[in-house]
């Protein structure tokens, strides 16, 4: 539901900046937000670098947005206290991008009733329809599953639905505030002409017989094969779940030929990495022996080396057996590679073997912890009831934990605690700047397809309790006494989270629980150089740069860059406007321009006129006197003509 | 028994991005819209 007009449109890659006056959390959000645009669409962000037109974003009052791109050099759009979630601040910038909401598209009579006595006084405006001249759906059906779409208790004046949608399936539905759903994907990419994305680079549920491209090595004994079971196990692949009949394939090594160290190689295509880093995930299902063993590589192919140089990047031991385990497996590779599968079977005596499915590749940063919970619906037995994860660190050593608080009906809350740990000694307390993200993974076999419904809470160390002690102070200092169920005792800080991290209904929903299965991926990552100043998201490379640059001060919104070692100040400019000079002193526009163009015109040709003026009163007299010289000299001839 | 040792960042409402915005009073265009001269 877009708006019409090229001119509202912006680049693929969009200048922005993140203002300081929004809040440490909704900056992580933010760059989180960006990294879906540009795993799911042709969509990317750049820090703002002097160009006519770029979002501002910053904390003003409330979520709010232009829609499409209205050329104001500067174009704001709010994340303000409470708008710190993910869904958010995609559906903000998919306003900034062109869409409106998806309830007042043209045809929305056809799939829901406004229930107009239910809308608060004066917001009844807020439900209009607009025709396509203004909007244009982009020939897609109607999508209750769009992040664009209201909820039914939207400006409701009771307890009542404002919205009521036709086919009552959906009821719940619209709404949703998880992630991009796969219309809001297709209207996007059809508007931007996306061929690709930034970061996707592969998908593989083995549905087809081409197996994504990848091949057998022949430097091995055996072959992986692609079959839909396996008498040890598993009785169906992971994509489907034995729903679909004669679908539901996987790849299967079987070690129980008995031949110790057997080994089956197989590898992904040619891939092409643009950024360098790369996350890889799959499911690993195990009805070998314990020994059995899966080790990942990558083959680059770098100059000099036809072969590729292959590098073990993991070696997966002890594998679970009985049933589907998520792995991640994070590269840096910058070369074209391949990804290797290598089966080992162990000494052991095998009944079944290794089977891998739903391979995902992604230029995206791996969760740091996966938390698999299993057997997870019984949990939704009716009861209120509290779940501890296991114990995790965060990249430079802080212990922590989550609790996931589920609710008889309604919710299941989540929340991070900070726990104690082996380095706390060595660690800096209250905690400063972590920005804990807890995902429920959508585990659709296609990582594009997934919604995956996401909070982050960041540490403020100097956040207090109502006794003023610090929030995030040491936990053996501010928590609670606890024990792992093993009997360890350990000191538990307070959680925090929320208690509406999602409902029960949109948990049972899609495939956040698949075989009984659901994962939290957890990531908890030091923002602290997000504190600085407003147009660097990123940290500054080198001390350099910011000794350079700390000596200048640009005016006008100018921001310092450093060119050849050199500070330079970045001027802003508008359509019709700009800033100049070393500092951005001078204000020019193109008003002023044309002035000045003008005037020197009108000066040069009054210039031109008045010499020309002279020139020809000059001729003329000069003429003048050589004819009046003439004359004289003609008499003087003729009198002594005769 | 669940304990609620815990800070609840929503306060317990799961407030969409309309209803923050009707709360602080801000009468935008559908709610989270700030409207230009987009002829609606």
């Amino acid at each position: 539901n877009s708006i019409i007009g090229d001119h509202y449109r912006w680049p693929h890659t969009i200048p922005y900046v993140l203002e300081d006056s929004l809040e440490m959390n909704a900056k992580g959000v933010i760059l989180n937000a960006f990294e879906r645009y540009r795993l799911k669409t042709c969509i990317d962000f750049k820090p703002w670098s002097g160009e006519a037109n770029y979002i501002s974003v910053f904390k003003g009052s409330g979520c709010w947005s232009s829609v499409g791109n209205i050329h104001a050099g500067k174009q704001e759009l709010s994340i303000g206290t409470n708008c710190d979630r993910i869904a958010t601040v995609q559906h903000e910038f998919l306003h900034a991008l062109g869409f409106w909401h998806e309830q007042s598209r043209a045809d929305r009579d056809d799939y829901v009733t406004i229930v107009w006595e239910r809308i608060l006084a004066d917001r009844e405006h807020n439900f209009n329809i607009y025709n396509d001249s203004v909007s244009d759906s982009l020939n897609v059906p109607y999508d209750y599953n769009s992040v664009m779409h209201y909820s039914k208790t939207a400006f409701q004046n009771g307890t009542e639905s404002t919205i009521i949608t036709r086919i009552s399936d959906f009821e719940d539905v619209i709404g949703q505030r998880m992630d991009f759903s796969d219309y809001d994907l297709l209207k996007l990419n059809q508007l931007y002409n996306c061929t690709s994305s930034l970061s996707f680079m592969d998908s593989c549920d083995f549905e087809l017989e081409n197996i994504c491209g990848m091949i057998q090595s022949s430097r091995d004994t055996a072959d992986w094969q692609r079959v839909s079971q396996v008498l040890g196990g598993p009785e169906n692949d992971h994509s489907n779940m034995g729903q679909c009949k004669d679908s539901g394939f996987f790849m299967h090594f079987n070690t129980s030929t008995g031949n110790e160290g057997a080994k089956a190689v197989l590898e992904s295509r040619v891939l092409y990495p643009k950024r360098g880093f790369q996350c890889l995930e799959f499911y690993l299902y195990n009805s070998g022996s314990g020994n059995d063993q899966l080790n990942i590589y990558t083959r680059e192919y770098t100059a000099g080396h036809q072969d590729g140089v292959l590098t073990l990047q993991r070696e997966i031991k002890e594998i679970p057996t009985g049933s589907w385990q998520l792995y991640y497996v994070t590269f840096k590779v910058t070369e074209k590679f391949r990804v290797v599968f290598e089966g080992l079977g162990g000494p052991d005596a095998s009944s079944g073997g290794l089977s891998i499915d739903d391979i995902n590749l992604s230029e995206t940063r791996c969760p740091h912890h996966v938390w698999h919970i299993q057997n997870f619906t019984q949990l939704l037995g009716g009861q209120n009831i509290n779940v501890y994860s296991p114990p995790f660190y965060s990249p430079e050593g802080y212990a922590f934990q989550i609790s996931m608080y589920i609710e008889a009906l309604t919710n299941v809350g989540i929340y991070f605690h900070l726990i104690s740990g082996a380095n706390d000694d060595q660690l800096q307390w209250p905690c400063p700047w972590r920005q804990a993200t807890m995902t429920l993974l959508d585990q659709n076999p296609d990582i594009r397809q997934r919604m995956s419904n996401q909070r982050s809470i960041t540490t403020d160390p100097t956040m207090t309790n109502d006794n003023g002690s610090y929030f995030w102070d040491r936990p053996s200092k501010v928590g609670v006494v606890a024990s792992f169920p093993n009997g360890t005792q350990y000191s538990r800080g307070r959680g925090y989270g929320t208690s509406v991290f999602i409902t029960h209904k949109r948990l049972k929903s899609r495939e956040f629980i698949k075989g009984d299965d659901l994962y939290v991926l957890l990531t908890v990552e030091d923002i602290s150089h997000l504190n600085s100043t407003a147009a660097v998201p990123d940290p500054v490379p080198t001390s350099t740069v910011q000794n350079a640059c700390s000596e200048v001060e640009c005016q006008n919104g100018g921001i310092c860059t450093v060119q050849d070692g050199r500070p330079e100040c970045k001027c802003p400019a508008g359509e019709d406007w700009w800033y100049m000079g070393k500092r951005c002193e001078t204000r020019g526009s193109t008003r002023d321009t044309i002035v000045i163009a003008v005037s020197s015109t009108v000066t040069v040709f009054a210039v031109m006129l008045i010499i020309t003026l002279v020139s020809v009163y000059c001729t003329r007299r000069r003429y003048r006197k050589k004819a009046s010289a003439n004359a004289a000299a003609m008499n003087l001839e003729n009198q002594h003509a005769f | 028994a669940p304990e609620k040792f815990v800070k609840d960042i929503d306060g317990g409402l799961d407030q969409d991005i309309f209803d923050i915005n009707e709360d602080l009073g801000l009468d935008l265009f559908e709610g989270d819209i700030r409207l230009e001269a987009h002829g609606r």
